[in-house]
């Protein structure tokens, strides 16, 4: 019998755990997975991540672990570590960030399930799931490998983005999992030397996603150069006590 | 014998085909390829557009051919038009940008094969593919399917972005396509107020991407609300005579 890469002998009970998707790329996600995941951690909770994103990983840098390998022991995968959290991405098993991953769909979710299954996570209270984007299969069986798993939507103020967003929305009341909110990014830049507003990228349509999919809207996240500057040197805002923070808990 | 979908039947001699790849989403991708179809076609060429996004379609929107449904005549499959520029677009097939696709890789290729065949694009001197994102084997896999393809890089300014694009430029260099050079979006915003410039996205990486890819940076695109405005509109801002006029030229 053919293994059924979506039913997984997992250890998450008692863990809530949060998919975070988009749909499109570019708005964020990876950066309030991070970022969500410090500061559920300040606030003492056991987290971890799985980065289910594996053509375009991002998980390993954002969180200062780039160069890290993973290892195992026991026949146990040891997960990699900052400051508490717990992570485990297909970037750490590759040995270059250059170098594309050509996976088929079926081997993908094989992966996703060792992630799950063959990790040494420990007790967790959370588990966040960095989902690839796309509106494809491939959201959507890893929103259902895991019971109770929630949906965490990030979008950006245009249309274009909380259109494809809503994809994913429509995907996850198909399979019945609970849509916990949107977080919109983006929403605004202010010039710190005169402190005009602009809202480069538009206002209105994160409110109407909300509404379609019968949720609300969680917060919303200015353009900050910092939240990229910190990003970049795999120093996760809410880590760093930067502007950032207050927006993130 | 299974048909090959990589064979194509296609009637583009004499046409200069140029996907438009990022690997991550969000970066600009969609737009600087209407914008750059408009801007050829005002220099008096005849210009089409694939849309190879299927799962993110977005041309149909940004040329403001969002309602228009796709006919069919003496067997050929007529593409819409705006201001001469034609299009084929998943997105003109489908009754609602709300409801998700998900269709199997082999399906996907069968329908590009299709719009590279049986579309009555006339005579053309230039074909634009709007690439997935992604560095797995979709982008890979387009890019080979008509002779001669070159390949436009769209990155913006964060090491996390250009990293990415470098993977489409790996594949493409892998498959003999020519890399035609990488386009930076969203390289600075600035205040209209106060006249200050901010580099939200940081700075020097695009030009790493572009030696470690041994090609060069062809232009910059700063951000600009009405870049934004008028493709949310419908308008690509080389239609509407906008600030991005000059820029796209
Ligand atoms: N609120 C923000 N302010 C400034 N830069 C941001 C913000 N959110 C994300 N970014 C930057 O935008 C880029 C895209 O973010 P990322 O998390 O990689 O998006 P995704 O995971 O959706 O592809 C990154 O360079 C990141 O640092
Ligand atoms: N230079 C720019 N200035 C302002 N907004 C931009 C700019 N380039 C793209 N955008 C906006 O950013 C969003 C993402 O662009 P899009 O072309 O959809 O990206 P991709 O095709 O790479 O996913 C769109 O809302 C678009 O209007
Ligand atoms: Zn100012």
């Amino acid at each position: 019998e053919k293994e059924n890469p979506l039913k997984v002998n997992h250890p998450f009970w008692g863990t809530n755990i949060i998919a975070v998707g988009s749909g499109k790329g570019g708005v964020g996600k990876s950066t309030v997975t991070a970022n969500l995941a410090f500061a559920l951690q300040r606030e003492g909770n056991k987290v971890g991540i799985i980065d289910a994103d594996i053509y375009g990983y991002s998980i390993p840098r954002l969180m200062g672990l780039e160069g890290g390998r993973v290892r195992g022991k026991d026949g146990r995968i040891l997960p990699l570590e900052r400051e508490g959290v717990k992570i485990i991405s297909i970037g750490s098993f590759t040995d270059s960030e250059d170098k594309p991953i050509i996976w088929r769909a079926p081997m993908i979710l094989g992966v996703l399930k060792q992630f799950m299954e063959e990790v040494d996570w420990g007790e967790l209270d959370y588990l966040l799931i960095d989902l690839p984007p796309g509106t494809g299969d491939s959201p959507l069986n890893i929103m259902q490998m895991l019971p109770n798993t929630n949906l965490l939507i990030v979008t950006t103020p245009q249309a274009s983005a909380s259109h494809v967003a809503g994809r994913v929305g429509f995907l996850a009341n198909e399979v019945d999992v609970h849509i916990l909110g949107v977080i919109e990014n983006m929403s605004y830049f202010q010039c710190s030397n005169c402190g005009e507003k602009y809202k480069i990228f538009g206002e209105g349509e994160t409110e109407e996603l909300a509404i379609r999919l019968n949720t609300s809207i969680l917060g919303r996240i200015p353009l900050i150069t910092e939240i990229r500057e910190k990003s970049d040197e795999g120093n996760p805002t809410t880590l760093s006590g930067g502007a950032g923070e207050k927006i993130f808990q």
